[in-house]
């Protein structure tokens, strides 16, 4: 017989635990060394950013889902950063072999792509988690006002800078099931139909500065 | 199908997309 909708959440979420290693909360001496090979070295920030953005989690997950579940919210986080640290190890070795290089400093001190990284790696946990509650059609007891776009408010963080990494996340992360890429591609629809097109959004800067750089651009004259 | 479309060339990476090449 198919699997319960439980069984089958709880199968994911074993997977998940699975393929994220034990002592993951830390970077690996990989990963510790793109840290070191940087021009400024960012494991001071990285830690600093994932304990800020860590209780700002807890916190939001807490009032949305109640306080006597703020320890799921950590147990979901925990999780995230492990993926987080994985998903990036792998993202600079693929760097490293097209670009040849070993030094990532630009990359690696910008905040804005390690949170986006971080996000997507809690919207793949908290996917994984609720997976049950969407086929239901219900909610589980954390309720379903916690999915996409609910984290990029938690983070503070824009939709067009959370569409940037969801690409390179699943080509970096191949043990990513077709339920979660399936889920991640409906989030980046919503962003590109919708969420980036709204009022504040750094894609209209971008806009600007494109076409001030189109117009400064002498005009070339048609090939005969 | 649910396959992911991948839409970034060969030569593209997180790097451009983070302007940081």
């Amino acid at each position: 017989p198919p699997p319960t909708p439980i069984r089958a959440a709880m199968t994911s979420i074993q997977m998940l635990r699975g393929d994220l290693p034990s002592n993951g909360d830390r970077p690996s001496a990989t990963l510790a060394t793109y840290f070191k090979n940087c021009t400024v070295d960012p494991t001071q920030d990285v830690q600093k950013r994932l304990e800020t953005l860590g209780q700002a989690f807890s916190q939001k997950f807490g009032e949305a889902a109640g306080p006597h579940c703020v320890v799921y919210g950590q147990q979901r986080f925990g999780l995230a950063v492990r993926l987080y640290y994985k998903v990036m190890e792998a993202m600079l070795k693929s760097e490293e072999k097209r670009l040849s290089v070993q030094n990532f400093s630009k990359l690696l001190n910008d905040a804005t792509f390690h949170t986006s990284l971080l996000a997507c790696s809690l919207e793949v946990v908290m996917a994984t988690y609720e997976e049950s509650s969407f086929k239901n059609g219900g909610g589980d007891q954390t309720g379903t006002n916690l999915c996409f776009p609910w984290i990029l408010n938690v983070l503070n963080l824009s939709a067009f800078d959370f569409y940037k990494v969801i690409e390179s996340f699943i080509k970096a992360e191949p043990t990513l099931s077709k339920d979660i890429i399936k889920h991640l591609e409906t989030c980046e629809n919503l962003i590109m139909e919708r969420i980036a097109w709204r009022t504040g959004s750094p894609l209209f800067e971008l806009l600007q500065q494109e076409h001030a750089s189109a117009a400064a651009e002498p005009v070339e004259t048609t090939a005969s | 199908s649910h396959d992911y479309h991948f839409g970034l060339e060969e030569h593209e990476g997180i790097s451009e997309l983070f302007d940081c090449d």
